[in-house]
């Protein structure tokens, strides 16, 4: 474990706290994909199905059933508790062109043939462009609320987090995951203009609004 | 530069 790690993995804590405690408060889920939402239980399933068998240390472990468990709850709170408030018109991203090809890629490039590592390597390509669904929202509604603007930019800088732990690691224990490097670079340039609205816009207390 | 098998991380 190293400090870009940990600030990262908090990033995405935040993250994912951040959206529930959002749709728990104001009792609505309106600006959120929840086909986004559809895609990163997937994403926390399909990798931490050696949660059960395969122990890193505590922290992982508990880490990984916070994830689970966050991200099955915020799938309840849209689309079941606050179902009425969510907009499925604007959450139209058709995400079978996501999980296709990310099937595809998973066959075609990975470490490994065994189900948990295909599953793994799913769940890398997947991350990536999970986000897309909730994206495509904010660019259709042309505006996100500010709470959910803080979401985006945690979520996006724990992968960006991620990206300094690799080099760290690179140099320091000579380890490096190819698929995991040029998933998380490509997942964190999907963020780059909304980074660049959100700290031209956002930061200095304006509302996030897309330029029309 | 080796990628564990095993992936340490979240």
């Amino acid at each position: 474990m190293n400090i870009f790690r940990l600030l990262g993995d908090i990033c995405h804590l935040v993250a994912i706290i951040v959206l529930l405690l959002k749709i728990w408060k104001t009792r609505s889920c309106a600006g959120i994909s929840g086909k986004s939402q559809i895609l990163f239980a997937l994403v926390y399933t399909t990798r931490y199905v050696d949660l059960f068998f395969t122990y890193v240390s505590l922290y992982n472990s508990v880490m990984k059933v916070i994830f689970l468990a966050s991200s099955y709850a915020t799938l309840y709170l849209i689309y079941v508790k606050f179902k009425a408030t969510y907009d499925f018109n604007h959450d139209t991203f058709r995400i079978e062109f996501l999980l296709i090809p990310c099937v595809i890629l998973s066959l075609l490039i990975t470490h490994d043939y065994s189900p948990v590592e295909l599953l793994w390597t799913f769940s890398i390509y997947l991350e990536a462009v999970a986000i897309l669904p909730q994206l495509f929202m904010v660019s259709k509604t042309g505006e996100a609320e500010t709470i959910t603007s803080h979401y985006l930019f945690a979520l996006g800088a724990y992968r960006a987090l991620y990206i300094v732990n690799w080099i760290y690691r690179y140099y320091t224990e000579s380890f490096i995951d190819g698929i995991a490097v040029v998933a998380g670079i490509i997942q964190t340039i999907l963020y780059a203009d909304f980074f660049y609205l959100y700290i031209t816009k956002v930061l200095k207390g304006k509302d996030f609004k897309l330029p029309a | 530069a080796i990628a564990k098998a095993s992936h340490d991380e979240l």
